[in-house]
C-alpha cells in the first residue's frame, strides 16, 4: 500500500509498533501466500 | 515475530454509524491486548480530531477506553484479557494461518 501509518504505544515501558494500512491488498503477507 | 491483523467494529455492540472503519495493522508479537487497546483509541482520537496534537491525544487515551474480543464460534465473541500478548491469542484463539481477526467496542 502507498499509505502505511506508522504508531508507537507504550503501555508499562513496553513500547510496541503498529503500521496501518488503508487497504489490506499488497499489506499482509500471510494473504499473499495463499 | 510479526503478528499480523484485521481489527473491526464488534458487529451486535457498535452501531454501523459509529465506527465503519474495517483497519488492516500490523505490530510485534510481544504487543499486549491493551496496547492494541490504547493504539485504537490513539487512532479514533487523532481522526475525530478531538484532542489536537498526537502528543495531546496520547496524553488522554487509554487501553480502558475500548474493549477487545474475538470470535470464536458462529456469533460468539469472548472477551480478551488485556495482558495476553497477541502471540498468545494467536496460538489459543485462533491458530489459522491467516491474519488474525479482532472486533472491539467501547467499554
Amino acid at each position: 500500500p502507498e499509505e502505511v501509518i506508522v504508531t508507537d504505544i507504550t503501555i508499562n515501558s513496553l513500547t510496541v509498533t503498529f503500521r496501518e494500512a488503508l487497504v489490506a491488498r499488497g499489506f499482509f503477507r500471510s494473504w499473499e501466500m495463499e | 515475530s510479526e503478528i499480523e491483523l484485521i481489527f473491526c467494529p464488534h458487529p451486535l455492540l457498535v452501531s454501523s454509524q459509529q465506527y465503519s472503519q474495517t483497519r488492516y495493522v500490523k505490530t510485534t508479537a510481544k504487543a499486549t491486548v491493551d496496547h492494541l487497546s490504547k493504539y485504537l483509541a490513539l487512532r479514533v482520537a487523532l481522526e475525530e480530531g478531538s484532542s489536537g496534537t498526537p502528543e495531546g491525544a496520547l496524553r488522554h487515551v487509554s487501553e480502558k477506553q475500548f474493549t477487545i474480543y474475538i470470535s470464536t464460534a458462529a456469533g460468539q465473541f469472548t472477551t480478551l484479557n488485556g495482558s495476553l500478548t497477541l502471540e498468545l491469542v494467536n496460538q489459543k484463539f485462533w491458530k489459522l494461518c491467516k491474519p488474525l481477526e479482532l472486533f472491539y467496542a467501547p467499554t
